[in-house]
């Protein structure tokens, strides 16, 4: 179960000038750090174990979905805005083909992007796909790793050639 | 080479092949076409000089000259194209990049910028901004938010209600902008929104900018008594800013519109499988 009232009293904390424009010795900037993410930590649904770090570890939260034997997840996105809009969910998975459905059991275009960069840590693959979010509600998506597909050994078949 | 562009069916960013800065956005649905040059500067903090002991600080922006020094005159770049997005990576540095990122149907450029940790090994603080050059004839004038709300008109060098003497010629034109900073010449209007609260101006025609990040070395007496001199996570930020070309009198629809959207953002949640609550208006 998660609890806000931290939250809400460090967001409280820091509505002092301090906080909010950075006006203060590091250890007081440290402290502020401290008060909001142990808030943040408290509004958390613990445990899902979708980290790439393994079930128990939040600070992993979110990296590297999909791994092994974690291929299905659902994602929830909420919309305060008073209109429905259109927004590009993107999460840091591990490499793979997903497949993505929405509320209502279509499946949606999704894409994995693999960044050209040497550091993957610095930039881990992501997966977007676009969400469709109703007026002050939200919308649940559900996604699937397709498993790798491992080509079976086959002598390719001549391709018929039509004439043109 | 030719020019490289990401595009889609309502606003097209071209990039100069030799330098890989941005340098064009166009609004198609409009056909508005405006030079726009974006790329990162550095004022070099003051420590004080023979005009006043004043250095730069926490509580106080004083750049030791007007003119800011390029982060690099250039960008290592590289471009991601799929169905879902298009971005080109620009590395202006060990300390500076950015993503020029579109998406389908989006009316707006995203610039995700990466700055940090600021090297001051050479002993010098560095304030380090972003500033977008066009030829738009402002006349002195600029436009930023208060708290998302209000536009103020901002000119240069002057207080609607005193007569400035100006004596800080850069920092003395810097405003708060806390959601957007547009400049306009009346037919065009060029708008930048913040993801956060930043310092801004527009200190030459045509020339917008947004101050992003900075790394001082000397406390500037005003009651810290410790320069703003980030050591820990804090010395590597990230933030996006959302780029707007519109004619003067659709601006406001588009940024007003986006700007909800940025404040009001959405939040995601990740669960595990299971009965999955449909969606809920």
């Amino acid at each position: 179960s998660g609890d806000s009232a931290p939250l809400n009293k460090a967001m409280a904390v820091l509505q002092h000038h301090d906080a909010v424009s950075g006006t203060s010795r590091q250890h007081v900037a440290d402290d502020y750090a401290r008060q909001l993410a142990a808030g943040w930590g408290s509004c958390e649904v613990r445990g899902t174990g979708l980290g790439r770090h393994g079930g128990g570890d939040t600070k992993g939260r979110g990296r590297g979905l999909g791994k092994k034997g974690q291929g299905q997840f659902q994602v929830i996105v909420y919309n305060p805005l008073g209109r429905k809009v259109n927004w590009m969910v993107r999460l840091p998975v591990s490499e793979g083909v997903f497949v993505v459905k929405d509320p209502n059991g279509r499946t949606v275009p999704s894409d994995v992007v693999i960044y050209p960069s040497s550091d993957s840590q610095a930039h881990p693959p992501e997966l977007l796909f676009s969400a469709s979010l109703p007026a002050l509600g939200f919308s649940t998506y559900s996604v699937a790793q397709v498993p790798r597909w491992k080509p079976q050994a086959r002598t390719p078949q001549p391709i018929p050639r039509r004439s043109w | 080479s030719p020019a490289l562009t990401i595009e889609n069916e309502h606003i097209r960013a071209t990039f100069d092949p030799d330098t890989g800065l941005l340098m064009e956005i166009m609004n198609m649905n409009q056909r508005l076409l405006l030079p726009v040059r974006q790329t990162f500067f550095w004022y070099n903090a003051s420590v004080g000089d023979n005009e006043s002991d004043q250095a730069s600080g926490a509580y106080i922006f004083r750049p030791n000259q007007q003119k800011p020094l390029p982060v690099s005159r250039w960008a290592q770049i590289r471009l991601v194209k799929t169905p879902l997005v298009q971005e080109v990576h620009q590395n202006f540095s060990a300390w500076c990049s950015q993503v020029v990122r579109l998406y389908p149907g989006q009316r707006h450029l995203e610039l995700e910028w990466s700055v940090g940790p600021i090297p001051v090994g050479d002993t010098w603080g560095k304030e380090v901004i972003s500033r977008f050059d066009t030829p738009l004839e402002t006349k002195g004038r600029f436009y930023t938010d208060s708290n998302g709300r209000e536009i103020l008109e901002r000119r240069r060098d002057y207080r609607p209600t005193w007569k400035l003497n100006q004596t800080e010629p850069v920092a003395g034109n810097y405003y708060p902008v806390n959601t957007r900073i547009y400049i306009t010449d009346g037919k065009m209007q060029l708008t930048v929104l913040t993801d956060r609260s930043q310092g801004g101006s527009s200190l030459r025609d045509g020339s917008l900018e947004l101050m992003v990040h900075r790394r001082l070395l000397k406390d500037d007496e005003r009651g810290v008594s410790e320069p703003l001199m980030e050591n820990g996570s804090g010395a590597w930020v990230r933030g996006r800013h959302l780029v707007l070309l519109d004619t003067a009198q659709a601006a406001a629809a588009g940024h007003r519109l986006l700007a909800e959207q940025e404040v009001l953002a959405r939040s995601p949640a990740l669960l595990h499988p299971g009965p999955a609550p449909s969606n809920s208006a």
